[in-house]
């Protein structure tokens, strides 16, 4: 897993 | 609600909430700069920057409905766009300087200890003129940025299935709706109908300057990283090679 598909798919806080 | 159907006023609302908090790099710069420390300290910044761009993303209203794969191109596109952007704005009410955050502000002259640097730092510093011009305004602001990402890769892709074609049509959609938000922003101005359609394409007019600037940016970052006088990693670094990838 990529760093950005990392951020892109978790939740928002 | 969804975006289409929310009123431009809404969806300016909403995306003015999306802005990322200010930033603040951290570090005790140590003048004068070297060409290393610099290119550490902006790459560093840049890399913040980064992480908090993706939650903007994620909180302008319609983008995680679009495919994960046009999220990831059009992050990919257009992040340099708006960093630069994000300092034009910071560095409007500055003439002659670039804020790239409140402990990290530089003048034109301290471009010239990076080779090559100072001719991107002029023309940062002459779009940022140029929006001081225009007395750019934050809604305007806002919504400029979320039309450099959404149109960043419209026209170097073609949607080939089913799925890709759905997602060009919400992605399509989307620009509408900033479009729209852009224009009622203009509108508030107490301009007449004629000078608001100026001040629409001069506005939109700058963005091909932000693009060329930026792509002048990436170029000069991947020289930097390959005559190994920064180190670039993590986040930045899959931003760059996607850039340089061809992908």
């Amino acid at each position: 897993h990529t760093k950005l598909l990392q951020l892109l798919t978790t939740k928002p806080e | 609600t969804h975006h289409s159907s929310m009123s431009p006023e809404e969806f300016i609302s909403r995306i003015m909430e999306a802005e990322p908090p200010e930033i603040y790099l951290m570090e005790d710069l140590k003048k004068p700069f070297t060409q290393a420390s610099m290119m550490m300290s902006l790459t560093n910044l840049a890399d913040k920057e980064l992480v908090l761009m993706i939650s903007w993303a994620k909180k302008i209203p319609g983008f995680v409905e679009l495919s994960l794969a046009d999220q990831i191109h059009l992050l990919k596109c257009c992040w340099l766009e708006i960093l630069m952007l994000g300092l034009i704005w910071r560095s409007v009410d500055h003439p002659g300087k670039l804020i790239f955050s409140p402990d990290f502000k530089l003048n034109r002259e301290e471009g010239q200890c990076v080779e090559g640097i100072m001719e991107i730092f002029d023309m940062l510093l002459a779009a940022t003129s140029r929006f001081r011009e225009l007395k750019l305004q934050r809604e305007e602001y806002v919504c400029l940025k979320a039309m450099i990402l959404l149109n960043s890769n419209l026209c170097t892709s073609s949607p080939q299935t089913a799925e890709e074609l759905e997602s060009r049509n919400k992605l399509l959609r989307l620009l509408d709706s900033v479009i729209d938000a852009l224009v009622w922003a203009i509108s508030k101005l107490g301009l007449s109908t004629q000078q608001q359609t100026l001040r629409l394409g001069h506005l939109t007019m700058l963005l091909s300057h932000i693009r060329h600037v930026s792509n002048k940016g990436m170029d000069h970052l991947s020289t930097m990283k390959r005559k190994n006088v920064v180190l670039v990693y993590d986040l930045l670094l899959e931003m760059l090679d996607a850039n340089m990838t061809g992908g």
